[in-house]
């Protein structure tokens, strides 16, 4: 009857001065994030679906690098990677470089239970997901004004000038979202 | 970069993680968070590990499936086995790892300014945190 389960939020330079309504936003995604799991494991469901339900609610909180507020590639859009693993069997997928999975720790668990492969990437993997019905998004979807911020600044220091948009076109409700806490940038 | 790691009721083991990459990264960069081994690695007979932070450096020294290899083949506790990666293998500020394994015992440790992060089990242990 034993059960058990952790997450992490990503691994940065959290300044000990964060604004404290930042800090609390952080720690309420991350209880979330926590009973989603808890839920499946109490009620006997596997390890597999327990970390993929905790990692989606933290890929749809804004405030953590993956999905929705993902950073910025040098080329002011967004690429993401993620994988999953079953211990019991050693089976594990991956997808990497993928734009428009809304959740890519789905497509992740879709490479390793619907294909021969671990690993499969880019448009291909996009695609993939697609097709077996994935719910699939603009990149504007996983724009954040912290992430935008972070990239502006990373742009000035590297280049001397800090673009003016994504490479995407923004949806009404990006464009005008509020600049967050850019003091805490997650690996 | 986001992940999980779980022990269910049945004994098994699971380990996932998800990311953006870093700010800044080439068109194509790929980290170590899609890479079994690297990023992501779990196994019944040792543990389930995900790691976040300089994914080039997981992946140079398979930090995942070395982690599991330290539980399963040199029988170190789990705990040990990560400060191990973070102290011998990866340099300080490199990021963090977070395991559990068979037996419900479980590490988050990093060698980084922070790493938010969460847990609990049967016991009744929970908690969230951000810095130590």
């Amino acid at each position: 009857s034993r059960w058990a389960i952790a997450l992490h939020g990503g691994a940065g330079f959290a300044s000990p001065d964060m604004a404290p309504e930042k800090v609390e936003q952080f720690r309420v995604a991350l209880e979330k994030a926590l009973a989603a799991g808890e839920k499946v494991l109490q009620s006997g469901g596997t390890a597999v679906d327990a970390v993929q339900q905790t990692v989606m609610v933290l890929e749809d909180a804004p405030y953590f690098n993956a999905g929705r507020g993902a950073v910025f590639n040098a080329e002011a859009f967004h690429q993401l990677d993620a994988s999953i693993m079953d211990g019991g069997n050693l089976d594990g997928g991956g997808v990497s470089a993928v734009k428009h999975v809304r959740n890519p720790i789905r497509a992740a668990r879709l490479v390793m239970e619907k294909t021969p492969h671990v690993l499969l990437t880019a448009d291909d993997a996009d695609q993939f997901a697609k097709t077996n019905g994935l719910e699939m998004v603009e990149q504007g979807y996983f724009y954040d004004a912290s992430s935008w911020a972070e990239f502006q600044q990373w742009s000035e220091k590297k280049n001397g000038v800090a673009p003016k948009a994504p490479s995407y076109p923004l949806n009404e409700s990006a464009a005008v979202a509020e600049p967050t806490d850019t003091n805490f940038t997650c690996g | 970069t986001v992940g999980c790691v779980a022990l269910d009721k049945h004994g098994n083991l699971a380990a996932a993680t998800s990311t953006g990459g870093m700010t800044g990264k080439l068109p194509g960069r790929v980290g170590d968070s899609p890479i079994l081994s690297a990023g992501t690695y779990a196994d019944n007979a040792g543990c389930a590990v995900s790691g976040t932070g300089v994914g080039e450096q997981y992946i140079r020294h398979a930090i995942a499936f070395q982690t599991n290899w330290r539980v399963k083949e040199n029988q170190q506790p789990v705990a040990d086995a990560v400060q191990d990666c973070l102290d011998k293998v990866l340099n300080p500020g490199d990021g963090g790892i977070i395991a559990i394994d068979h037996d419900g015992n479980m590490a988050l440790q990093y060698n980084s300014g922070s790493m938010s992060r969460g847990w609990s089990d049967w016991r009744g242990n929970r908690g969230v945190a951000i810095w130590k």
